[in-house]
Formats: C-alpha cells, sequence, structure tokens
C-alpha cells in the first residue's frame, strides 16, 4: 500500500 | 482539497450540529447511543492528536478544533447535562467486542510502528464501526426519530463522499491511502441498509422510522 506522507485529510 | 472531500466535511459537520440541536433543543437523549458519541469523541482525539505538531491548512485546524469541540459538547449532554433522560438499557452494545479487534488490528496493519501512526490508524479503524452502537439500539428499539435518521443520514453520505473524493485524488494525484480507503468503504456499507430504510421510510413523510 503506498504510504501517505501525512495524513492531510479530516 | 477537492468538492467531494468538501462536501463530505460539510455532511460530517452538518450531521453532529443536527445530533447535538437535538439534544439541545429537546433537553433529551432518549433514542442515541451514548456509546457511538463517546467512540466518536475517541476517533477525534486519536487522529488529531497531530493538531499542534502538524500544520495542514487553516481550514485542516479549524476543523479538527470543530469536530473535537463538537463531540465532546455531545458527550457532555448525554452523560452530564441530560443524564437522567439517557436509556442506558437500549445503549447495550458491547464496546470491547468492537474495541480489541480495532485495537488489536491497528497494530498489525499501519503505515509505520510508531505511536502516532497507531493512533491514527485506530481512529480509522474505529471510525467504521463507531456508529454500531446507535443501529444496534434502533434495530432494538426498532424505531428512530426522523432527526436521528437525518443525522445518520448525513453521517454516512460523508464518508460516501469521502470515497468519491479518494477515486477523484487517485485519478488526479496518484493519492492512495489503503486503510482509510478499506475501512471507509467497510464504513459506508454498514449503512447501505438504514440508506435504504431512509429513502424508502421517512422521505416518504412517515416522520419516524419504524422497522419492519
Amino acid at each position: 500500500s503506498m504510504e501517505p506522507l501525512r495524513h492531510d485529510e479530516l | 482539497m477537492n468538492i467531494f472531500r468538501l462536501a463530505g466535511d460539510v455532511c460530517h459537520l452538518v450531521a453532529i450540529i443536527i445530533l447535538l440541536l437535538k439534544i439541545w433543543r429537546s433537553r433529551s437523549c432518549a433514542g442515541i447511543s451514548g456509546k457511538s458519541q463517546v467512540l466518536f469523541a475517541i476517533v477525534f482525539t486519536t487522529r488529531y492528536l497531530d493538531l499542534f505538531t502538524v500544520f495542514i491548512s487553516p481550514y485542516n485546524t479549524i476543523m479538527k478544533v470543530v469536530f473535537l469541540a463538537l463531540s465532546y459538547a455531545t458527550v457532555y449532554l448525554i452523560y452530564m447535562r441530560f443524564r437522567n433522560t439517557f436509556n442506558s438499557e437500549n445503549d447495550s452494545f458491547r464496546l470491547e467486542f468492537l474495541l480489541v479487534p480495532v485495537i488489536g488490528l491497528s497494530f498489525l496493519e499501519n503505515y509505520a510502528f510508531t505511536p502516532l501512526e497507531i493512533l491514527w490508524t485506530f481512529s480509522i479503524f474505529l471510525e467504521s464501526v463507531a456508529i454500531m452502537p446507535q443501529l444496534f439500539m434502533i434495530t432494538k428499539t426498532g424505531e428512530a426519530e426522523s432527526i436521528t435518521t437525518h443525522y445518520l443520514f448525513f453521517l454516512g453520505l460523508y464518508r460516501a463522499l469521502y470515497i468519491a473524493n479518494w477515486v477523484w485524488r487517485y485519478h488526479t494525484e496518484g493519492f492512495f491511502d489503503q486503510i482509510a480507503v478499506v475501512s471507509g468503504v467497510v464504513q459506508t456499507i454498514f449503512y447501505i441498509d438504514f440508506f435504504y430504510l431512509y429513502v424508502t421510510k421517512v422521505l416518504r413523510g412517515r416522520g419516524k422510522m419504524t422497522l419492519p
């Protein structure tokens, strides 16, 4: 799974 | 930011405000699962621990504060202010049946084995099942006030819109958050039978939703 750099969603 | 995510966040905010206003104005939390509201407060708390360490945008920070404040205000109203109207015998869902698997899974499946990342994963998995006590209460009592169904409708719609947001972000920026997507799909699936009842019963002006 691609690892989102940071969680920019609520 | 895209229209799907913005619409999703607005639906989420509307849902939370609908419930909070319902409890405040009716001065009662009858028919509301306090356990689900506690779980949502835990979801926001464990997801927004980076509130002070990671700055995404003014919108992101403000919405996190608003969601935290409103969710704790809702829990406060249920368990403190109007606790004498809280019928705990109807709110009988065993939370350990949710918390144990969610905690276990967030240790197994995460992007990084760090406290913040495990807590974020825990909040994503927990959110997908947090509505269970509320849906269980409705099946148990066999009915839900129409305001409560509007709350559930917007709450279910918010994550459905987030799925559209993930499709959009995948095709426009190659963004793919597998944990959030899988969990969001599961969460939305739980609402499907409610959506059906909502459209066939509540929107036909029956007022209360009575389960068959």
